[in-house]
């Protein structure tokens, strides 16, 4: 997270923090299952997986993993050797068993499904993934990070960065966000995009956006403009309580 | 009792007797009779009250003369006397007293005491015997008219009546004394009894008449019991109950009456005729429903919305077929039970469960309440389910997670 703030235990209690075998994110969207990026656990075995909840600080050890019983990545959902869409970047973990729900565990709740993302709607990201901090980069935080931004016109998000000198998609299954030295970044994959924004004091908030891709963090400098994309999960609500009734 | 008889006489009789003399003197009788004193002779000194001399004479502790002065025997036998006797079985104290002195000599009194046999019969605090009462030395018996016998209690003369007409197919059953009024205090049963493919009817006459009160109540009553019900009680003067079917082979009739009143009671006929199965409908109907099936008829009962044949453990079937019997049963012959749910499998760490779980009815129509035991769950839709009639619960309320909503932490300092 770029020009973000330190999370406190339980201001954040659906964010989950993966580990291994990649590094990301997810939101707890029940007591038994969790909402992620695709590209982050697509292709790994479900016992790889380290997944934690109720927490905000990576190096506390006292924390069991929960296990993880399915992973159901979306069908729709392509990867290639140099990913050029992220279309469909999204993905189910299903536990083993409940998680007992508490003050610093808590699910986000799902938009509606017509809900629709506006510009200029301010949400919050939140992640331990890279940031700038003491005139320093560092590959992941210890201490949940999150942080305010808008999101961008389609105009602004149509306008795709190039990595890898390729063009990238954008879809109508996106949508993106950021703002002068705010973004999220790499590390902060698969973690949630909450509206309202968490300073606003509003509540309930909705899952609105999955971290999904964007230009290197580093890239243009600690203060540019920045700018993340997101799966926009109001698409994909209905897939995943589908998914749910039929695990059910 | 030997003592019984004797004189009774003031110390020093009949030379006088002296001042500060005493006499205590008390008889009891046995039971059914009472002790009496017959004084011929008093002559003692007089005085207002009898405050100076004086003989008391008293039964059981109340007083029932005070004398002194002089009476003559004229005046003893008439007034006095009479009033000298004990209550039967009780005790009679006469007491004598003298005080220092007197104006003159007097001789005292002489009184002839004995036991005399008490007549119960004309007690009526006593005697109880709703015909007749006869006394004799000691106690009383009572006796009834023709017709009646004496009761266990040895004082009511009940009604003869009642019989066993067993085996007859038919026959008439009345009231004692019918036409005429019938017995006080009468406690009849009649037993009827046939083969097991015959039913008994019965017919009553016209006349029927059973006392009842004013506000319609039986005074007296006449109960009809057959194997399966009790039809009565029947009482009241007109219209004479309607003519019964009772579907039984064996039946008991009751007539009972209390001691007053002038009614002539009832009179009926009974008959016989095959056995018919009645249309069943506890909890279930039948299909062509008829108000009788005769022998080898079928049928097939559905039992009501809510309700399942008992034929079979697991079997929650709501309809079977059956068939009239000669006996009038229907065979075979299963109950229509209410369906029970059942307590919903919730689990044990389910974070939805039931509210009082021991005291909740889980029949068919009943309703049980759900809540959710953790804070972080809210209930969905209704807190409760019903039971319906297929044994399944209406659609049961959700735990949902408590979404979006991180708890305010504290801020304070």
């Amino acid at each position: 997270i770029l020009g973000g703030k330190a999370a406190m235990l339980g201001e954040i209690p659906w964010q989950l923090l993966i580990t291994e075998p990649n590094f990301g994110a997810a939101s707890l969207i029940s007591d038994q299952w969790a909402v992620t990026a695709a590209h982050v656990v697509n292709g790994v075995a479900k016992e790889s997986i380290k997944l934690y909840g109720g927490l905000i600080d990576t190096t506390r050890t006292d924390v069991s993993p929960i296990p993880v019983e399915k992973v159901i990545v979306h069908s729709s959902y392509r990867e290639a050797l140099i990913q050029t869409n992220y279309n469909n970047d999204i993905a189910l973990i299903k536990f083993r068993s409940k998680v007992k729900l508490g003050p610093n565990l808590l699910p986000i709740c799902l938009p509606e499904v017509n809900r629709g993302v506006m510009e200029g709607e301010q949400g919050t990201a939140s992640g331990w993934g890279a940031s700038f901090q003491d005139n320093k980069w560092h590959r992941t935080t210890d201490i949940l990070q999150h942080v305010d931004i808008p999101v961008m016109s389609l105009t602004e998000c149509r306008k795709t960065p190039r990595l890898s000198n390729k063009a990238m998609t954008f879809t109508n299954n996106m949508f993106c966000a950021g703002g002068k030295g705010r973004d999220s970044c790499k590390g902060d994959s698969g973690g949630p995009f909450v509206s309202p924004m968490l300073s606003s004091g509003v509540g309930p908030h909705y899952l609105i956006g999955i971290v999904s891709w964007g230009s290197p963090c580093g890239k243009g400098g600690a203060t540019g403009d920045k700018k993340g994309y997101y799966t926009k999960v109001e698409n994909y609500v209905s897939w995943i309580n589908e998914i749910k009734k039929n695990e059910t | 009792y030997s003592t019984l008889l004797g004189w009774v006489e003031s110390p020093g009789y009949p030379k006088g007797y002296l001042p500060h003399t005493s006499l205590n003197w008390t008889r009891c009788a046995p039971k059914g009779q009472t002790v009496s004193i017959r004084l011929i002779h008093l002559d003692l000194e007089n005085s207002q009250d009898c405050e100076n001399d004086a003989v008391k004479i008293s039964s059981n502790g109340n007083l029932i003369a005070l004398l002194c002065g002089e009476r003559d025997y004229e005046e003893l036998h008439e007034t006095v006397n009479p009033l000298l006797f004990s209550s039967p079985g009780g005790c009679l104290t006469l007491l004598f007293h003298s005080d220092y002195s007197n104006t003159k000599r007097h001789t005292g009194f002489r009184g002839f005491y004995t036991l005399q046999d008490f007549n119960e019969c004309e007690d009526e605090e006593i005697n109880k015997c709703t015909h007749f009462c006869h006394n004799f030395i000691g106690g009383y018996r009572c006796s009834c008219r023709h017709g009646y016998h004496l009761d266990e209690d040895k004082h009511t003369c009940a009604g003869d009546c009642g019989e066993n007409l067993s085996g007859l197919k038919r026959g008439q059953i009345s009231s004692p004394f019918w036409p005429g009024e019938y017995a006080e205090n009468a406690n009849c049963k009649y037993t009827l009894s046939v083969e097991d493919h015959l039913q008994l009817e019965l017919h009553f006459s016209e006349g029927f008449d059973v006392e009842q009160s004013p506000e319609g109540d039986c005074m007296d009553e006449l109960r009809i019991e057959t194997h399966s019900e009790t039809l009565g009680p029947f009482c009241g003067n007109k219209p004479p109950p309607p003519p019964l079917l009772t579907h039984s082979s064996h039946v008991q009739i009751h007539f009972i009456s209390d001691g007053s009143g002038t009614n002539k009671g009832f009179n009926l006929h009974f008959r016989t005729r095959d056995k018919v199965c009645r249309p069943l409908t506890s909890n279930s109907n039948m299909t062509l429903l008829k108000q009788e099936y005769h022998r080898g008829e079928s049928a097939t009962v559905t039992c009501d919305l809510g309700y399942v044949v008992d034929s079979a453990p697991g079997n929650l079937s709501r309809q079977y077929s059956t068939t009239c019997q000669s006996n009038g049963v229907w065979a075979p012959l299963y109950a229509c039970e209410i369906v029970d749910c059942g307590r919903p499998n919730l689990g044990h760490d389910s974070i939805l469960q039931l509210v009082n779980p021991e005291d909740q009815n889980t029949k068919y129509g009943s309703q049980i309440q759900f809540y959710c035991t953790s804070n972080f769950y809210t209930l969905e839709g209704h807190d409760t389910s019903t039971c319906k009639a297929d044994g399944e619960w209406t659609l049961m309320p959700k735990c949902n997670e408590v979404c979006g909503m991180p708890e305010t932490s504290s801020t304070g300092r």
